[in-house]
């Protein structure tokens, strides 16, 4: 019991007392696990454990601000989650394993996970047994301290139910653990509806949507109807996005009118343009001009690097947006429009002083699911009055910025993974 | 490296003794009940009179001692000690003890809430479950945070679901244009042009299914305590 006793006190687990809920879970947001040497299985794969593991800790990671990395090299006390199997007494836990059935694993409060290996433990891929990805997940559940929860659908429910193969966490789940740790918010590198045709079976021509948020090398679908990501997400631009920079863009425009219809991305000095229907970039365009080129070249008067920018369909214009200030272009006449640059506030001004984003904008996101258009700096965006509304309510200046509020309030659950894990 | 058996355990003949022992009777059904804490364990004292039973060597006391200054806390064992069956004479208090958890069981379980210990609750009772108490089961005197696990914590908890519940629904219509969303033909009425937009299922996406709403209910369980 001593060495016992010595090994559990050595543990400093830093704690975040959350006693106006009564739960406590960990204090800081990357921690570490490890399947430890004397606990696999003798049913899988030493990779397929680990494997199964890194994507349970991933799908908690999608939906939470806490990031985990398989640590297999510092001492054992820096190690925060040890995963390990066991059959009847194991592992020196004083709850022994009752065998087969019954009781498959159990968890420690921001602690240990054991799973009973006598149980018949599969991978995702197979539909018999019981999925190990499934428990792992509720376990983790536990130690980041979340208690059973009764509700179908949820994956903290105490008894296990058979693979249902799209398993995946649901809102309650979600919210349960940001109630714990928090909402998931940073900075986005851009915002955009991606819009292309269909042809229908009938031949009609059909336009559709798709919301992504960018932040560096990575990306999000955003599904508005589901009010979460894509299940799986966060992606690397280079996967869904073909021929542009890997490391991330600036800026996202879609110029769309009558007479013409382009995709543009922004990097740096460059630019390059979207071929939609092949779903990557043109090297080079209709004119026979190749991509990447400087935007100096393209955009005749537009400075660069831009923060943002956006194409806006009632005036033809694209307003690139770097620093204090904006850049009105026209894309009829091919130059700078008159007047222009000015300073971001007489263009887009406050609707309540003082509440306004100033400069340095990250994204300028033109959103068909709200019908209006929002500037997003770090983690606020500011939506800016739209002609409907200035209608109904004419003393709202042209273009103000309603006061801000926080992007995780209004898309849900955008959430980092560890850059490990991003490959899983 | 080398598999010590088919994956499906087909080439191993399990012995009995890593079998999970089955619950057949009302004897087991409450070794179950109070082993996933539905079973109130008897009073504080009488757990530290049983602690105080128990000789512990000196050193052993002050590492205890300091554990719980840090806010750590040994595990207490929930093995139920074994006793053989059939000597079990339960007291009337006892038995509405008993009755209680088992309804308390069947209603958190979903199963139709009888109080007796029928085949559907003798059937939830022998499924694969997780091995964490689905409430507190010591009420751990030391680590006091961690083992609230009362009533108000319960408001509290079904509060803040109820409150984020209700604005899922409100969200679920985001935006000012409350007739649209992903799906439906929208209207744009902020441009000249009169456009007509639905979502897409875009490219690679697995469109997972929508968010169910959620029924909270009341009870919970504690993690282990560590």
């Amino acid at each position: 019991g001593k060495r016992h006793l010595a090994d559990l006190m050595s543990k400093k687990r830093q704690k975040r007392d959350l006693t106006e809920s009564g739960y406590m879970a960990f204090s800081k947001d990357v921690l570490r696990w490890r399947l430890i040497g004397e606990g696999y299985s003798s049913q899988l794969t030493i990779d397929e454990q680990r494997y199964i593991f890194r994507l349970a800790f991933r799908m908690w990671s999608e939906v939470s601000p806490l990031e985990f990395v398989e640590d297999t090299w510092s001492p054992l006390e820096d190690v925060d989650i040890k995963l390990g199997f066991g059959t009847g007494r194991h592992l020196g836990c004083n709850q022994k394993f009752d065998g087969t059935g019954q009781e498959f694993a159990h968890a420690w409060f921001l602690g240990d996970i054991h799973f009973d290996d006598d149980e018949h433990f599969t991978g995702p891929s197979s539909h018999t047994g019981i999925s190990l990805l499934k428990v792992a997940v509720h376990e983790i559940g536990h130690v980041l301290g979340l208690p059973h929860i009764y509700r179908p659908g949820s994956i903290m429910q105490p008894s296990y139910l058979p693979y249902e193969s799209s398993f995946e966490m649901d809102w309650t789940d979600r919210k349960a653990i940001q109630h714990l740790y928090g909402g998931c918010r940073g900075r986005f590198s851009t915002v955009f509806d991606w819009i292309r045709k269909e042809k229908t079976p009938y031949g009609d021509i059909r336009i559709r949507f798709n919301t992504y948020f960018m932040r560096d090398g990575w990306y999000w679908l955003y599904e508005n109807r589901n009010n979460r990501t894509r299940y799986g997400d966060p992606v690397a631009l280079q996967i869904g996005w073909h021929g542009i920079p890997s490391d991330g863009v600036d800026a996202y425009v879609h110029v769309w009118s009558t007479k013409r219809e382009a995709v543009y991305f922004f990097r740096g000095l460059q630019f390059w343009r979207y071929d939609n229907e092949n779903d990557r970039v043109f090297r080079h365009d209709s004119e026979g001009r190749q991509y990447p080129r400087l935007i100096s070249e393209g955009f005749p008067g537009i400075p660069s690097p831009i923060d943002s920018a956006f194409y806006d369909r009632r005036d033809s214009h694209i307003y690139f947006f770097r620093r204090t200030q904006v850049y009105a272009f026209s894309v009829e006449t091919n130059s700078l429009a008159s007047g222009f640059p000015k300073h971001i506030r007489d263009v887009f001004p406050p609707v309540e002083s003082g509440d306004h984003p100033d400069g340095s904008i990250d994204a300028a996101y033109y959103s068909y699911s709200h019908n209006a258009l929002f500037l997003l700096k770090g983690t606020r965006f500011w939506r800016v009055v739209g002609s409907l509304e200035r209608w109904r309510r004419p003393f709202l200046p042209r273009n103000g910025l309603m006061p801000h509020k926080e992007v995780d309030q209004q898309w849900f659950d955008i959430c980092d993974v560890h850059p490990t894990s991003l490959k899983v | 490296e080398k598999l010590f058996h088919n994956r499906d355990h087909s080439d191993m003949q399990i012995p009995k003794s890593h079998r999970a022992p089955v619950i057949t009777d009302e004897y087991e059904a409450e070794l179950f009940l109070s082993r996933y804490g539905f079973i109130k364990p008897p009073q504080q004292e009488e757990i530290q009179m049983k602690q105080t039973d128990i000789s512990f060597s000196d050193d052993f006391l002050d590492d205890f001692q300091t554990a719980i200054q840090e806010g750590t806390s040994v595990p207490l064992s929930r093995d139920i000690p074994e006793t053989s069956h059939g000597e079990v004479h339960k007291s009337e208090s006892e038995s509405q003890a008993f009755v209680s958890a088992l309804t308390e069981f069947q209603m958190v379980s979903g199963l139709p809430v009888t109080g007796v210990f029928d085949d559907a609750t003798k059937d939830a009772m022998n499924k694969p479950r997780c091995g964490v108490p689905d409430k507190e089961i010591v009420p751990n005197p030391h680590v006091v945070t961690e083992s609230i696990g009362g009533l108000e914590l319960e408001n509290s908890w079904n509060e803040t679901f109820n409150e984020i519940d209700g604005n899922n629904t409100e969200n679920s219509i985001i935006g000012n244009s409350s007739n649209s969303s992903e799906g439906d033909i929208l209207n744009f009425n902020d441009t000249e042009s009169l456009l007509t937009i639905s979502n897409d299922t875009h490219k690679n996406n697995s469109l997972g299914n929508p968010t169910g709403n959620s029924s909270w209910t009341s009870s919970q369980s504690q993690p282990l305590q560590n």
